[in-house]
């Protein structure tokens, strides 16, 4: 599953 | 967003005034690593990409601007302003020996075969390790100025923080991101051995000084 919300991150 | 990421991106850009600091307070780049300054630079570049397709809001857009102008600027400092107070000889890590590991595993190990996906899988490996030539160099040199151990703790302390950042999101959001995790485990624990004479020593008044 590609946590795709991970791109919020620094 | 929560307190732990917060946390984590506010020493990491505390970090980031704390060098800027040591080098004009001191008009010196001695004791730093120009080869993980470099480093970072590569890994804001390759990881910030996603700033010219994808919005997500005012504070990752800032936050992201200012890691990759900054560290751009401290690689303008070292290598220009200050240059004479930078010793390459010491600075001998060799830097292959990160980028290329990071780079097969990114193109094995990542969430989608694309070409910016690989760019933000290469960062995050890369950034696990970028910090190896400046504790080579700490190793090297036995030692170091109050105010460079100030500034390797805040950039400890900010990947530290985002474990719980983790552990949080997995409970409240149900996300889980293996490869940041790991990532971030390694890169937090190379700084263990900083940590325990930091916290004992450093915060105590004393120097900063490895056993010989």
């Amino acid at each position: 599953k590609d946590p795709q919300n991970r791109h919020d991150e620094l | 967003m929560n307190i732990f990421r917060l946390l984590g991106d506010l020493a990491h850009l505390a970090s980031i005034f704390v060098l800027i600091h040591k080098i004009q307070k001191t008009r010196s780049c001695r004791g730093i690593s120009f080869k993980t300054q470099a480093l970072y630079a590569l890994v804001f570049v390759t990881r910030y990409v996603d700033l010219l397709y994808h919005w997500i809001s005012l504070y990752n857009f800032v936050m992201k601007l200012f890691f990759m102008a900054s560290s751009c600027y401290i690689l303008y400092l070292m290598k220009f302003r200050y240059r004479p107070t930078h010793d390459p000889s010491i600075d001998t890590f060799k830097i292959e020996y990160l980028l290329g590991p990071s780079f097969f595993l990114s193109l094995i190990f990542n969430y989608e075969f694309s070409l910016t996906e690989i760019m933000w899988t290469f960062s995050i490996y890369l950034e696990s390790v970028a910090i190896f030539p400046q504790l080579f160099m700490l190793q090297r040199t036995g030692e170091a100025e109050t105010i460079t151990t100030h500034y390797l703790a805040a950039l400890g302390i900010y990947r530290a923080l985002y474990l719980p950042n983790w552990i949080y999101r997995y409970i409240t959001q149900d996300m889980v991101d293996p490869i940041a995790i790991t990532a971030g485990l390694v890169q937090t624990g190379l700084y263990l051995d900083f940590f325990y004479v930091y916290f004992t020593k450093v915060l105590h008044g004393q120097k900063f000084e490895l056993p010989a």
